[in-house]
């Protein structure tokens, strides 16, 4: 697969929250989803890594206008499983290459983080598919990030950005 | 967006490796990729949520054939970054559903999370895209959970399954 990255994408609309401490067995997923798609409060990424002594972390994006009805109603989910703590952070940034063939060149991911790095930009979560590879980031390094992702993947013009 | 779930992927030629406790500050997902990178591991799934204190996971899959390799790459790395440890997984598959216009109806993740409880299969890490929500399981659960998600999202008979 020849790698295209054909653009780069960015989103300031969302917000995210962290269920700390969430225990890691069977049926814990659907306890913490459920009431979101009642309350219908639309998720968008949703990050969970492998866990550590039977514990991980939960994280998720959502609209920033469903932020404090989806903290809520996380916050009695939480209390209902015993998680340790929940974060909430309305303060970010999606920022995402994307195009065709990207999970064939770890080369791709390598040099978006080498960019953002160089700018100094602090990578707070990580989330890739075979057509893009989006980093959170605080949302005061939005145009920074753009910008850099831009010229390094010789994306010319920047007003070719696009929001997603 | 009206949601089509097109079909069920999955992917049992890959193997997960988490360094644990990686510093949380601009340069470290760089430095972590670069050498795996140019030592043409091809990285399939990267995971990195929210860190705490300072510190996060960083995971990410691999060809089964590449796994040795990488944990090699990995453990200098982690010595020069002073991580706390390296973990890896020969033993897991990656179960997707796929389809058009997942990300705005939080009610598919849930449900996909919703069928893998009640078949009491662990989740151990989630990624999610506009296009996929993948879940990567123990291995030993592919053809229950492959099954299971068919049925569950009536996607008629099992032998469309793909293997992505
Ligand atoms: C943490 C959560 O994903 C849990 N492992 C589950 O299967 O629901
Ligand atoms: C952990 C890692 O992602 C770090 N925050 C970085 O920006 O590189």
């Amino acid at each position: 697969e020849q790698v295209v990255v054909s653009g780069v994408a960015y989103n300031r609309d969302e917000a995210k929250i962290t269920i700390v401490g969430v225990p890691d067995h069977p049926g814990i997923a659907a306890a913490i989803f459920t009431p979101l798609s009642d309350a219908s409060i639309v998720v968008d990424m949703i990050i969970q890594n492998a866990s550590s002594d039977g514990r991980t972390d939960m994280t998720f994006t959502v609209p920033k206008g469903d932020f404090k009805r989806a903290v809520e109603t996380c916050r009695k989910t939480m209390e209902k499983l015993g998680c340790n703590d929940i974060r909430g952070d309305e303060n970010i940034a999606k920022i995402s290459i994307v195009g065709v063939g990207m999970r064939s060149h770890a080369g791709v991911a390598t040099k978006m983080f080498g960019i953002l790095s160089k700018e100094g930009v602090n990578i707070q979560m990580i989330s890739t598919s075979e057509i893009k590879i989006s980093c959170v980031v605080d949302a005061k390094y939005t145009e920074l990030a753009v910008r850099a992702l831009h010229d390094g993947f010789g994306l010319g013009d920047v007003d070719g950005v696009s929001k997603s």
